[in-house]
Order: C-alpha cells, then sequence, then structure tokens
C-alpha cells in the first residue's frame, strides 16, 4: 500500500496536474472552422507556447522542484518540455472526446504541414498510449518522472535531480501494483512509454525545421 | 508576443511568473 505520505505527495502531483491545463477556449479553437495552414500553423504554436507555461506551473508546484538550482530547473524543463507535450496531446486523444473530435484534431495536424515521416511516429506514439489505458494519476506521475529526469543536457546537480524523481517513481511502482494486479508489467510498460518520448524528443528539432520549411 | 520567443525564454518568463501577469 502507499504510505500516507506517498498519497500526500501523490495528491498534490495530480491537483497540480488537473489545475494546470491549456485553457479551454484554446482547445476550442482547435475544433472551429476551418483554417489556412498559415492559421493552423500560428493556433498550433500558441498552443505550444501555452503549453510551456502550463507545465512550467504544473512543475513549480512539484515538491523540492523550487529548491533546485535555478538554472538546472531551466535545463530539466528544456529537456522535457516536448516530452510532456506529447503525453498530454496523447491524453488528449485517447481520452473520449465528443464524436468526430478526434477526427477534427488528427485532421488538423496532419495538415499543418508536418512531413508524414514525423506524424506517422506521433500518431503511432499516441496509439501505445491509447493501448495502456492510463489513469490521471499515472499521467501525472509520468509527466513528472519525465520532467525530473538527472540525465537532461547541463543539469549540473544530477544527485538533487534523482533525490526528486525517485519517491514518484516509487508512487507510480505502487500505484502499478495496485491497480493493474493482472499485469506485473505495467510499470515497465509505462517507463518503456518514456523511452518512446525521448524518441520523438530526439525528432522533435528536425520537424519544427522542415515544418518551418514548409 | 509569446509565438516570437524561443523555449528557453518562455520557461524562464513562466518561471518568473511573468505570464500570469
Amino acid at each position: 500500500e502507499l504510505s500516507p505520505g506517498q498519497l500526500a505527495l501523490l495528491k498534490h502531483i495530480v491537483d497540480s496536474y488537473d489545475k494546470h491545463r491549456i485553457p479551454q477556449d484554446m482547445t476550442k479553437r482547435l475544433l472551429q472552422d476551418q483554417y489556412s495552414t498559415e492559421e493552423n500553423f500560428l493556433l498550433l504554436t500558441e498552443m505550444a507556447t501555452s503549453h510551456v507555461q502550463v507545465l512550467v506551473e504544473f512543475t513549480k508546484n512539484i515538491p523540492g522542484f523550487q529548491a533546485l538550482d535555478h538554472e538546472d530547473q531551466i535545463a530539466l524543463l528544456k529537456g522535457s518540455a516536448v516530452e510532456a507535450m506529447f503525453l498530454r496531446s496523447a491524453q488528449m486523444f485517447t481520452r473520449k472526446l465528443p464524436h468526430g473530435h478526434p477526427d477534427v484534431l488528427e485532421e488538423r495536424i496532419r495538415k499543418s504541414g508536418i512531413s508524414e515521416e514525423f506524424i506517422t511516429p506521433m500518431f503511432n506514439f499516441y496509439k501505445s498510449i491509447g493501448e495502456l489505458q492510463m489513469v490521471q494519476e499515472e499521467h501525472a506521475l509520468l509527466t513528472a518522472i519525465a520532467i525530473l529526469s538527472p540525465d537532461r543536457p547541463y543539469v549540473k546537480d544530477q544527485e538533487a535531480v534523482e533525490h526528486l524523481q525517485e519517491p514518484v517513481l516509487e508512487i507510480l511502482d505502487k500505484f502499478c501494483k495496485l491497480h493493474h494486479p493482472e499485469d506485473p508489467q505495467h510499470f515497465a510498460r509505462l517507463l518503456g512509454r518514456l523511452t518512446e518520448l525521448r524518441t520523438l524528443n530526439h525528432h522533435h528539432s528536425e520537424m519544427l525545421l522542415s515544418w518551418r520549411v514548409n | 508576443p509569446a509565438s516570437n520567443l524561443g523555449l528557453e525564454d518562455i520557461i524562464r518568463k513562466a518561471l518568473m511568473g511573468n505570464f500570469e501577469d
């Protein structure tokens, strides 16, 4: 079972994850009208910016984060922003959206000018997240774990970051054992998604470049 | 506008709380 301290940390992280989302009026705009490729680009850029702001607010609320070296905080956020964004959008795609909405969203992304070679792995990732049928707690914890990765470039005090990441990993491990007794590999599968995210992150700068060229 | 800022600028501003204002 989760200890009282672990339960409190879990609740804190999940509450913060729930609280900090992209504003609804922005997500609603995704589903409205037809946009030109240029408008699509601007809207997705605006959403990406909003996502980063939301991510930072979520991260500030992770106990201990703000006590880290300031430049290490920036290195962690820079290293994980893209991964956290893919995780959030995967959640959006796998949630039960009103009829037709996922299609509108998918079409908008496909028409954004991003080349097919990057789109396919992205939707494959969304599918692989969908297969895990993750609950909100798992999304929040996995996001926190991705952010608190000590091996990001330019992190000076890796030990301090490890010290924050380890308790979150332990909670996720226990949470998986409690909620997926039928699948002892569930925790390992979740961590496997972090590896997929690293690959997507790696290709992201290439993707942005091709997007701009298009 | 935020869309003209790089990732690091957005992070720095958000850490300082400037976006909330």
